[in-house]
């Protein structure tokens, strides 16, 4: 069982991932079907803008992420802003979206000039997300993770985001046990998507330059 | 506009504000 105290980190947690999101009149806009190469490629960027400003809300609510050093806290953010933000649109489209809106929100990332040799990777990845049927703690739990991993480049004190991230761990494992009790592996499953996105997020680099190219 | 800031510069700013505001 959680202890008490893990189960506030978690509720804490949960709380701060409900609230952060990106805002409604932004997603509403992506939702229009008619539109310009120019304004699809303005809008995709404004939502990642917008995106990586509810992560950083997030993260500074995520115990003891403040009393980290400044730079240090920056190193966290860059290193895993782009995998947090593949979690957050993986979990998009895994929900059941009012009918069609998959489509357009699909068209559009098809249609903002990204080769598709980056783009299939990524619907796959959504799709290996989706056949997890994570519950939105575990979402939450997993993007708190991704942003405190001790390993990313420039962390000068790896050793107190290790004490950050793993209390998240433990409480993610026992929630694993105690909402999969018929999949033993649920717990090394969500850590294999981690994997995932390392490699995702190292393409994304080349993924941005074919977009600028284009 | 947004689309000329980089990464860390957003990040540099929305770690120094508040987005509430």
């Amino acid at each position: 069982e959680l202890t008490q105290e893990q189960l506030s980190l978690l509720n804490y947690i949960l709380d701060a991932y409900n609230k952060y999101r990106i805002p409604l009149d932004m997603t509403k806009s992506l939702l229009q079907e008619q539109f310009s190469a120019d304004e699809n490629f303005i809008l995709l960027t404004e939502m990642a803008t917008s995106h990586v400003q509810v992560l950083v809300e997030f993260t500074k609510r995520l115990p003891g992420f403040q009393s980290l050093d400044h730079e240090d806290q920056i190193a966290l953010l860059k290193g895993s802003a782009v995998e947090a933000m593949f979690l957050r649109s993986a979990q998009i489209f895994t929900r059941k979206l009012p009918h069609g809106h998959n489509e357009v929100l699909e068209d559009r990332i098809r249609k903002s000039g990204i080769s598709d040799e980056y783009i299939t990777p990524m619907f796959n990845f959504y799709k290996s997300i989706g056949e997890l049927q994570m519950t939105q703690e575990e979402h939450a739990l997993l993007t708190a993770i991704t942003i405190l991993s001790p390993d990313r480049p420039f962390v000068k004190d790896v050793l107190s985001v290790e004490r950050l991230q793993e209390p998240m761990l433990e409480v993610l494992h026992t929630f694993c046990k105690l909402h999969h009790p018929h999949d033993p592996q649920h717990f090394a499953r969500l850590l294999g998507r981690l994997t995932e996105l390392r490699t995702l997020n190292h393409h994304h680099a080349e993924m941005l330059m074919s977009w600028r190219m284009n | 506009p947004a689309s000329n800031l980089g990464l860390e510069d957003i990040i540099r700013k929305a770690l120094m504000g508040n987005f509430d505001d």
